[in-house]
């Protein structure tokens, strides 16, 4: 496997919030992103994904303690802009795998979700960039998830290092 | 502005898949790759986002040419996990902004999603790491998206280092 994992790292106390059913249309993400912005909220994940129809849900995460400016921020934008709902979810924390093109493996990725699965913990998000997988998993887990992570991926290269 | 955008980067012909209402439970995730494994299918992005009751979307972005393998893949792990459907997308493609820390900048992310409403392009699809922020956009507007991204960030720089 010439694509190498070199770290695990994980995000501390993280509030996701999703913006369910904005129009997608051209301007709708620069209009939330321009509330955030003049409230200086710092996002940690940004994710769209598939919508319905005309619709998509805008999710971000940003850290707990910017809560009350995130909702300062919706506040003016629910003048300007009509969506269907949204939630606040404090139970959420990020574990990301990082590595230099590790995201085009689909073997790094199963094994990254393997190794989850097999401790029991459901996969909320996933969002990739080149060098980094990353994951929302429930915050109460996260300690076992860096666990099953480092066993999975770090531990063995120490372990085949070992053998040679 | 401290964190500063570096390049501008876009990709080749792909192929967006959406398995639409995959049951919510831990193992899934990894079944689905194992099945993209077992085919050597190249991954250039993975996003899940918010789903509805106990089902989730899950998306990836393959190489157009992989488009055999992914459906051979599909047809495989039909015959052990039931979801409510599929899409298979040729039409779009991805554009990036890099830039270390850039994703955590509001007001980036902002610039970007705004640089091209103005240009009548619709976001599709997004997704973060620390360093990057990537958009599926229609990809017949993939100069004009690289080239209004480019004034925004690329030119802005330009023009300030030469009136200093
Ligand atoms: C949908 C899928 O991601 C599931 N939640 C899992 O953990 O595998
Ligand atoms: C939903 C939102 O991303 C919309 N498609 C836009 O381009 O702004």
């Amino acid at each position: 496997e010439e694509v190498r994992v070199k770290a695990i790292t994980h995000s501390g106390d993280m509030l996701k919030i999703v913006l369910l059913g904005v129009p997608n249309q051209p301007g709708v993400a620069a209009q939330i992103f321009k509330a955030l912005s003049d409230f200086s909220v710092f996002i940690d994940m940004i994710i769209q994904s598939e919508g319905r129809e005309d619709y998509k849900d805008l999710a971000f995460v940003a850290s707990r303690e910017d809560e009350e400016k995130v909702r300062k921020a919706i506040a003016c934008l629910e003048k300007e802009l009509s969506f269907q709902g949204m939630k606040f979810d404090e139970t959420m924390s990020r574990v990301s795998l990082v590595g230099a093109g590790i995201a085009s493996s689909p073997n790094i990725a199963y094994r990254m979700f393997n190794a989850l699965a097999r401790a029991g913990i459901n996969i909320d998000m996933i969002s990739t960039s080149n060098s980094r997988i990353s994951c929302l998993i429930p915050r109460d887990l996260m300690e076992e998830a860096v666990k099953v992570l480092h066993e999975e991926f770090i531990m063995q290269e120490v372990r085949l290092n070992e053998e040679v």
